[in-house]
């Protein structure tokens, strides 16, 4: 059975989706069968990849409804060997339509076993809320969450909300909810800002934090608008390299390596 | 009567939050009585101001659902000559909890009117969503809203999708909703990525976007953990003059200047 993680953290702008292109990219770089669930309505990890999602047949919004099965709009990308469930703006209404259905919060994660053990990692990039998708995302993920954190003030400011969203959801919904790690993103080395920021978050998640550190490389904020990622657009930059090590520490801490 | 803007855009990581901070403080800087409006449950304009959103009595939450007027609410602080309705995580919850009011949209363009005659500016800082809070803000900016921008490919990506709610809003709650303006963040001139981002936005919103160019700077990203804006941080840095421009920009054309 492979590893499911769910990419979180209602901060907007932290690296969710930049952390699910590019950790997802590595990890099949490395031989693992990666498939990656766009859960968020403006599906910037399906347009990460180069898939239009004015023109997607169908995938995550129809798989929550419970339309079609997964399987049924899972995309392929032979030459990144990476697979994606793709969102659409259609997404944006799940929520409200899902308000007053019975086992709402489990829908993704029922909609995900019966193709997990084609994959090896299944990554779910969630919006910048805490709504009914992320639940959804948060409830699915069976090895726990990833939380990205950009090395500035006010998102260092949103975790006490996060991790007391995540000890509600624990107690209401999903007692298994763990988390995976916490990753620092868009590190400058050169600011005393992101060395204190990085110095509290090791406080706060004792034995948490991913010893890989994005650093902050415009080569990242470009590769989107080429439709892939970074393992393809610019090999060998530090945001690259920063990746290939955070996979590489995953699957040796998976005991996969 | 003043004026009423709301930052919005679902983006997340934008410069929402700092636009409303920052711009707040430069047109009270140049004798505009001016009061913010913290419509996110991140609570991330309350803490900018140094206001604790775990003490605050009530705020934004208690307005929405209508249990007291804003007037109760709103902090003020003379140093600064700035006025706040402050935000708290209670506010995460008004979504849900107004689905099924009517005329749910509404509530903040309500609550604001017996107020707005005291100010000459309101601005409103919108969550990353598109949701119910975005929409309270939406309908409630009779002056327009203005959307930041942040010079990368993701962020530009989002404007499709914003541009076709704006349009749903107008024939769906309130067909008086404009674009006041598009203002351009954390641009880096150095970059193509910025420049090229910036030609675009100017092509698909012409005559709409700020001759001002907020630069990325580390002083703006520091300024929120001192709870200070950038005109007391750090007056004559490049981030504070150009939102010193921006205001005097946007007084010139509201004819106030
Ligand atoms: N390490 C990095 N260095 C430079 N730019 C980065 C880095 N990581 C992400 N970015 C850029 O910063 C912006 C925000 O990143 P991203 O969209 O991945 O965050 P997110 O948390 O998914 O945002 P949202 O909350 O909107 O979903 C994007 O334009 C992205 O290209
Ligand atoms: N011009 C700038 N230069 C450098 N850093 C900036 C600039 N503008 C904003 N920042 C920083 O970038 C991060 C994102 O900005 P901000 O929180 O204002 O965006 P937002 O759109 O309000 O985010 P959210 O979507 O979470 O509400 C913050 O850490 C902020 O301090
Ligand atoms: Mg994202
Ligand atoms: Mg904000």
């Amino acid at each position: 059975m492979g590893k499911v993680y769910t990419l979180a953290n209602q901060k907007g702008g932290v690296g969710k989706t930049t952390t699910t292109i590019n950790l997802g990219a590595y990890l099949a770089y490395y031989g693992q069968r990666v498939l990656l669930v766009d859960l968020d309505p403006q599906a910037n990890a399906t347009s990460c990849l180069g898939v239009d999602k004015l023109t997607v047949r169908g995938g995550t919004y129809e798989v929550l409804i419970g339309k079609s099965p997964a399987a049924n709009f899972i995309l392929h990308n032979p030459r990144l060997k990476l697979s994606l469930l793709p969102s659409s703006p259609a997404l944006a209404g799940a929520e409200v339509e899902l308000v007053g259905e019975l086992a709402r919060e489990y829908r993704l994660r029922q909609a995900i076993e019966p193709v997990a053990d084609k994959y090896d990692y299944i990554l779910i990039d969630c919006p910048p809320s805490l709504g009914l998708l992320t639940l959804n995302g948060l409830v699915a993920c069976k090895d726990g969450m990833i939380i990205p954190v950009q090395c500035e003030y006010l998102p260092l400011e949103g975790l006490g909300q996060l991790t007391q969203t995540i000890d509600r959801i624990r107690s209401a919904v999903y007692p298994g909810l763990k988390i995976r790690g916490v990753l620092m993103t868009m590190y400058d080395g050169r600011t005393n800002l992101a060395t204190d920021v990085v110095a509290e978050v090791r406080k706060h998640f004792p034995g948490k934090v991913f010893e890989a550190l994005i650093p902050r490389s415009i080569r990242l904020a470009e590769a989107p608008s080429y439709g892939m990622p970074i393992s393809n657009y610019a090999p060998g930059t530090p945001g690259a390299e920063a990746y290939a090590a955070l996979a590489r520490e995953i699957l040796e801490s998976d005991g996969v390596r």
